[in-house]
């Protein structure tokens, strides 16, 4: 049974891409087959594995309504991974889909025919609340928020958090928060401490309990072309990636 | 005469609120009247002051070409400075833009009768380039770019930098670079200081000499709804912005 989660979060530069990137990485090595797919027309999840792509297949799944051929799903240098790249054409998407009928529904259609191979598809999303983004969530059967531990990221949480109520009630009831995580957690800094218990006290039950501590070696990967357990996994990341990794199966393993 | 200046990345989390709070605050404590406009529908910029705005003006210019009135132009602490504050509606604006004759030139025709009250205008952008960022850079004289000096931000600059060229072969061939400045750069990494002088080399004449130091300072002040000089001047964020503002006027003072 293949479970879809998009990693989205409106305000920008929270930690979507690296979280997509190094928990896919992770899960995989944990031998579960799982295929990452990156909708941000900035394509940093691509090229997190030094991938540059010019393949529109996701672009046309969208704009449309083509299937993806099986040859545009991209092997990586970790087994059991593979990935549907984004291409630059997919800024212009936002507007060619304004006019189409089912203009939510494109990335549904399109990932249907690979469920059967794959335990888990992640979704890496751009920081908006876009058609591509709500294609995502129509897509997914959960959502996983990253979120930094500092103020205007607290302040969006509760505008995301009404948008996937407003899905849940128009195009996708069977949506559901698997999980809020802490990135670039500096346990030294009140402003971190603070936001987390902020953040902690108001959700308990869906906060992960690791936090994804900031490291430096986490934002050097990829200019490595690698995630973290390849690039450093001796790392505070890659051994935190790790951790989340383990309390994500418990987590979606519970359902 | 009146500069209008928009400051724009596509990137998310690099620090372009961050900079045009804190810059447009030291301009006006400077003597210089500067407008601060948020067309960000995440209101970083408006919340900085500790503003919460329901005032649809700046929505009802961009869709429905009304122009804004002068009530709408808020005070906050700092003399010199007003501010035009974004609304969560303005997340509708995107797509309601797509139909619309000239969808890219209402912001400045919008911001034409303030210019007579005001030194400099600046205009805090999404993370995306959509409508409203078009808006922005129709609207502008110069763009100033923050970037973070990491390897995402900087795969994205060439990028931002063809758009800007596009901009200017359509829409408004007088748009240029004013600047580009480093952000949340830690001379103590080695991907900082390689990432600084990586964009240094490629463009010595527009990277600010002055590179802003991550501080923990910085991220606090829009929970006190105040700018870092408000906040605590005494900090590294608010010197490198004191410093920052008085390069920019000597670089936009040149021209
Ligand atoms: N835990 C961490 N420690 C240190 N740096 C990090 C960490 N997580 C992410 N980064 C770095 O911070 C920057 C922002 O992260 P990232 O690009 O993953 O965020 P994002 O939410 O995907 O951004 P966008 O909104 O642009 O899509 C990147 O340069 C990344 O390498
Ligand atoms: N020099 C700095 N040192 C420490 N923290 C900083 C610095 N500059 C910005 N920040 C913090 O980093 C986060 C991202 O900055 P900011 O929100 O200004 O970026 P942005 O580019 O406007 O983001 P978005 O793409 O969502 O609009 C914020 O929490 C901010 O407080
Ligand atoms: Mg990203
Ligand atoms: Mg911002």
């Amino acid at each position: 049974e293949c479970r879809v989660i998009s990693v989205v979060n409106q305000k920008g530069g929270v930690g979507k891409t690296t979280t997509t990137v190094n928990l896919a990485a992770c899960l995989a090595v944990a031998d579960e087959p799982t295929l990452l797919v990156d909708i941000d027309p900035q394509s940093n999840a691509t090229s997190a594995f030094g991938i540059q792509s010019d393949d529109p297949s996701l672009y046309r799944s969208l704009v449309l309504g083509e299937p993806i051929p099986e040859e545009s799903i991209q092997s990586v240098e970790i087994n059991n991974l593979k990935l549907i790249p984004s291409t630059v054409d997919l800024a212009g998407a936002e507007l060619e889909l304004a006019d189409v009928s089912d203009r939510t529904g494109r990335l549904k259609a399109a990932l249907e025919p690979f469920k059967k191979y794959f335990r888990y598809i992640f979704v890496d999303c751009p920081p908006s609340l876009s058609l591509l983004t709500l294609n995502a969530l129509r897509a997914s059967d959960e959502i996983l928020i990253p979120i930094q531990a500092e103020y205007y990221a607290l302040e969006g949480l509760a505008r995301l958090l009404r948008t996937v109520e407003r899905v849940r009630s128009s195009i996708h009831p069977g949506l559901r928060v698997g999980g809020i995580v802490l990135t670039m957690y500096d346990s030294r800094t009140n402003l971190s401490r603070q936001v987390g218990e902020d953040i902690r006290s108001h959700m308990p039950d869906l906060v992960y309990r690791v936090a994804i501590p900031r490291s430096v070696r986490l934002a050097e990967a990829p200019s490595h072309g690698r995630p973290i357990i390849a690039y450093d996994i001796s790392s505070s990341g890659a051994q935190a990636y790790l951790a989340m990794a383990s309390e994500f199966l418990t987590r979606t393993g519970k359902r």
